[in-house]
């Protein structure tokens, strides 16, 4: 564990307590993609088959934690508030994410097996699960302050996660390329993102695109 | 080094 590794894990954690926070103050999903939320849940569920691996109690409480919160806000968006969710904004085809993620991950792995197959899917299915919620920001054109938050914090974790794997290399000599390319994908996806909460919700002005 | 297969990172 190093400081930008658990400043990271702490911003993930954090981005879905504001996603939380953001559903039960408001009442309301609206502005949140379903379709980004059931992709993280797919994300979790694949890539924490090695649950009862032990590697730490940290290690398994954060991923009992990202199992569990990631299913509840597919219960909340699905069940409990599905009035305030509007699909016609939601329009992302996720069918091609799915898909070519699969494909790389049979191509591109460490072991072909049917975990690390799994694993690797995830972690390539990670790396573009927010483009609908992406997508519909920029349909929309605007955004509710703390789902801009909710963005930032999340985008954060990625770029922290760059300057882990950094320092990982140069203390560990720990290498892992499926992670890095994915992850250094990841992180631009949101280079946009970015540049619009830093000029404007920073500032103290609505999310708008210009 | 640790092999990138452990997985340990979340």
């Amino acid at each position: 564990m190093n400081f930008f590794r658990l400043t990271a894990d702490l911003m993930h954690l954090l981005s879905i307590f504001v996603l939380l926070l953001k559903i039960q103050k408001t009442r309301s999903c609206s502005g949140i993609s379903f379709k980004t939320q059931l992709l993280y849940a797919v994300v979790f569920v694949t890539r924490y088959l090695d649950l009862l691996k032990w590697i730490s109690l940290y290690n398994t409480l954060m991923k009992i934690f990202f199992i569990a919160s990631s299913i509840y806000i597919l219960y909340l968006m699905k069940i409990k508030f599905r009035a305030t969710y509007d699909p016609s904004q939601d329009t992302f085809r996720i069918e091609f994410l799915l898909g070519a993620c699969l494909l790389l991950a049979l191509v591109f792995n460490y072991t072909f097996t049917f975990i690390e197959v799994l694993w690797t899917f995830s972690i390539y299915l990670e790396a573009v699960a927010i483009l609908p919620q992406l997508f519909m920001l920029s349909r929309t054109g605007e955004a509710e302050t703390i789902t801009t938050h909710y963005l930032f914090a999340l985008g954060a974790y990625r770029g922290l996660y760059l300057l882990n794997w950094i320092w990982r290399f140069y203390t560990e000599h720990h290498i892992d390329w499926i992670v890095w390319v994915a992850g250094a994908i990841q992180t631009a996806l949101y280079s946009d993102f970015f540049y619009i909460y830093y000029k404007k919700v920073l500032h103290g002005q609505k999310f708008e695109l210009p | 080094s640790s092999s990138p297969k452990t997985h340990d990172e979340l």
